[in-house]
């Protein structure tokens, strides 16, 4: 595990509440409508993080144990090509558009 | 960082397309 989190002081248990969350199969509360389960959960969890350069692949993929590395990809992907998130310094990192 | 906020804003703009 990277130490990119130190940089941002960011509470450990924000991640690891989200990480709990993936297992249930990101249905809820969910404000973006027309997505898929495995899209709306790869949003949300970039949505939820702290990290100002966004969430990494790498990290997605840590915390959704449940979906392949392809389908993450997929799932980013078209969620960029719809304006959700945008990648920041490199093509691996991703962070969310909705503020909210 | 310029590259992220131009990326940022392009996202911005498809979504806001999007919505309406």
């Amino acid at each position: 595990r990277k130490n990119l989190t130190s940089a941002s002081k960011a509470p450990q248990s924000f991640s690891s509440g989200m990480g709990d969350m993936s297992g249930y199969g990101g249905g809820g509360s969910l404000p973006v409508s027309g997505l898929t389960a495995h899209q709306s959960q790869v949003l949300n969890l970039i949505k939820n993080c702290p990290v100002p350069e966004g969430m990494s692949l790498q990290e997605l993929k840590l915390q959704l144990h449940n979906m392949s590395m392809s389908t993450i990809k997929q799932a980013v992907e078209f969620l960029s090509s719809e304006g959700h998130i945008y990648s920041t310094v490199d093509d691996d990192h991703y962070k969310s558009t909705d503020a909210e | 960082l310029e590259r992220i906020r131009r990326n940022k804003e392009a996202a911005l703009q498809r979504l806001a397309e999007r919505n309406v």
